[in-house]
C-alpha cells in the first residue's frame, strides 16, 4: 500500500458516497444516469469474485464490500425507489456498445486464460468506459448539478491517483500491469474534458453548464 | 503466491 493507492480508494469512496447522499438526502436522480452506475456495478461484481476464494486483508474485503453494497444501493434507489426522478429521456447511451465489445476484447486480451482473470479483465476494461452514459447525459442536457460535479471530480480523481499508485509500485516494487496501466490512461483521459470544466467553471462558484 | 499478491488493488 503507497499513499497514492490509499487516497486513490479514499477518493473512490467519497465518490460512491457523495452520489449515494445525493441521491439519498435529495430523494431525486435526476441528471444520473442509471445506466453508468448499473455499469459500476457490474464492474464490481465481476471484479470482486475473488472475494469468495481469497482474503487478502481486511481493508480489501470490507472496501470490496462497500463499494458492491453501495452500487446496488445507488442502482436500486435509481430503478426503484425514486424512478419517478430518473431522467430516462437524456441516459441513452447505448452501453450494449461498449459492454458487447469489452466482453469479446476480454477473452482476446488477458493475463491468464482463466474464468476468473477474463472477468477481472473485463471489468477493468468496462471501467474504463463505465462513466461515458453519464458525460453522455450531461452533454445532451447541457448541465449538471454541483454535488454531481463533485461526484465525477472524485471519481476521476480515483484513477488518476492510481495511476501514479502503478508509477510508484514500478519504481520501488517493479511492479506493473500493462492491462490495468492502459485502461486506467483511457479511463483518466475521458475525464479531461471534464476536469477542465471543474477547474474553471464549479471551482469558481459558476454552475457547469456546456458550451449553450 | 505472486499472483494473489499482484491481485491486492481493489
Amino acid at each position: 500500500m503507497n499513499i497514492f493507492r490509499l487516497t486513490g480508494d479514499l477518493s473512490h469512496l467519497a465518490a460512491i458516497i457523495i452520489l449515494l447522499l445525493k441521491i439519498w438526502k435529495t430523494r431525486s436522480c435526476a441528471g444520473i444516469s442509471g445506466k453508468s452506475q448499473i455499469l459500476f456495478a457490474l464492474v464490481f461484481t465481476t471484479r470482486y469474485l475473488d472475494l469468495l476464494t481469497s482474503f487478502i486483508s481486511l481493508y480489501n474485503t470490507s472496501m470490496k464490500f462497500i463499494y458492491i453494497g453501495c452500487a446496488y444501493a445507488t442502482v436500486y434507489m435509481i430503478y426503484a425507489k425514486f424512478k419517478a426522478t430518473y431522467d430516462g429521456n437524456h441516459d441513452t447511451f447505448r452501453v450494449e456498445f461498449l459492454v458487447v465489445p469489452i466482453g469479446g476484447l476480454a477473452f482476446l486480451v488477458n493475463h491468464d486464460f482463466s474464468p476468473l482473470e477474463i472477468l477481472w479483465t473485463f471489468s477493468i476494461y468496462l471501467e474504463s468506459v463505465a462513466i461515458l452514459p453519464q458525460l453522455f447525459m450531461i452533454s445532451k442536457t447541457g448541465e449538471a448539478e454541483t454535488i454531481t460535479t463533485h461526484y465525477l471530480f472524485f471519481l476521476g480523481l480515483y484513477r488518476a491517483l492510481y495511476l501514479m499508485n502503478w508509477i510508484w509500485r514500478f519504481y520501488f516494487e517493479g511492479f506493473f500491469d500493462m492491462i490495468a496501466i492502459v485502461a486506467g490512461v483511457v479511463q483518466t483521459i475521458l475525464y479531461c474534458d471534464f476536469f477542465y470544466l471543474y477547474v474553471t467553471k464549479v471551482l469558481k462558484g459558476k454552475k457547469l453548464s456546456l458550451p449553450a | 503466491d505472486e499472483s494473489e499478491k499482484d491481485k491486492d488493488e481493489l
